[in-house]
């Protein structure tokens, strides 16, 4: 069972706040129950699949494109927050009814997204009660939540550091490494050149006698 | 003994690699490893 | 203004749910506003510096450590379940006031931690419309850091990402650089190696014609 409460304000009463409680099994498209309550009454309505379909026949709008409008009007909550108007009519008669209807605001166009009728509750009280405590579930679990990330974070935060200091003795090795290896060619290359021009010193002594008994002779 | 010497010195240098003898990838791994921080 | 709405189950009614708000400036020790609803009335009442004073020393305990604890027992709802009892009394007479009392709970011993009269507040509507905001607002304030969390979540996971492929890279071109290295070592002493051995075989040519002529002669 999913649920989203939200605040809305109706256009013909802009300066009251009424709660705005969906309910649905996990798709809205299969239908979705409304309550609305002002925190002093409660009405309560739903809107069934067929309803739904036929709805977005009217509009002549795509089922899925219509069922994603209204997550947007009436859970999401999307866009600016003038994109969706809200509307409660109460029938001067009948009291135990009101018409609760949806539409999308685009320019300076409006369409009617939905409407149904509610029928008042009759212990608002449980309807507001049990409204509240869902408010304080959401927040308790959001707390968790946020928690859980906060401590993800600084373990992230934590392992990248890490990471970026082994990263660093990784570049300094390296370069510590490429100098060691230099310095210790450089000792052996130069044994060999010392040994070379020995060589050479005695090669030259060594031809410079035959030289000399080649001009004796 | 001082001929041993005699003949390791004409044959090696300081740190053991051959004055003749072409090195490879052991031995010269194995030279270097003998060179002290001193050196 | 800080507030802190949760739910509390009086010990005299344990079936029924009632609304706790707590409202106070920056510190708890100031002072505070209790606000009680069981989503039809409401009830407030405040608890004066002065009065917190008096409280901690009828109990003979630290004001510091008793207005932690209540803020434990108030506020933050910290330790199990039952660490905090919370009662409710309305007079039968007098429904214009309720005796709101708390007190915490130590394995067979509860201790008071407090306790003050409640008015009757005129128009609970707003008191419970405000209570819902509240509970509202806290929840689209944590689902925004809860956003907030989860990106910054993904740009560190994605940056340790970047680092590890660094260190990987730099492990890597340590290891070629090495091999390289030795490579072209080898090469340059092994040329080194083949200038000896052919000095050495032109040394000992010229001293054997010198050894030839000493003997001819």
């Amino acid at each position: 069972m999913e649920k989203k409460v939200s605040r809305i304000y109706p256009v013909s009463e802009p300066g009251t706040i009424y709660f705005l409680q969906v309910t649905w099994e996990k798709d809205l498209g299969t239908g979705f129950m409304i309550t609305l309550s002002d925190a002093q009454s409660a009405w309560a309505g739903t809107v069934s699949e067929a309803e739904i379909s036929k709805e977005a026949d009217d509009m002549e709008m795509e089922r899925e494109k219509y069922v994603e409008e209204l997550r947007k009007a009436l859970v999401l909550g999307a866009g600016p927050a003038n994109m969706y108007n809200f509307d409660v009519c109460k029938d001067g008669e009948n009291v135990e009814c009101c018409d609760f209807s949806y539409e999308k605001n685009l320019k300076d166009v409006s369409f009617r997204l939905g409407s149904l009728k509610l029928q008042k509750v009759s212990s608002p009280t449980e309807v507001i009660k049990e409204l509240i405590c869902h408010c304080l579930d959401c927040i308790a679990e959001l707390h968790a939540k946020k928690e859980h990330l906060q401590k993800e974070n600084e373990r992230l935060l934590s392992d990248w550091n890490d990471v970026q200091g082994q990263l660093e003795k990784c570049v300094e090795a390296k370069e510590e490494l490429e100098a060691d290896l230099y310095k210790r060619f450089i000792l052996v290359l130069n044994e060999k050149k010392a040994k070379i021009r020995n060589l050479q010193k005695l090669l030259k002594e060594a031809q410079e006698p035959a030289e000399d008994t080649a001009h004796i002779r | 003994s001082p001929d041993t010497k005699q003949h390791f010195a004409c044959e090696y240098d300081c740190y053991g690699d051959s004055y003749t003898a072409d090195t490879d990838l052991t031995q010269i791994k194995e030279v270097f490893s003998r060179i002290n921080e001193n050196d």
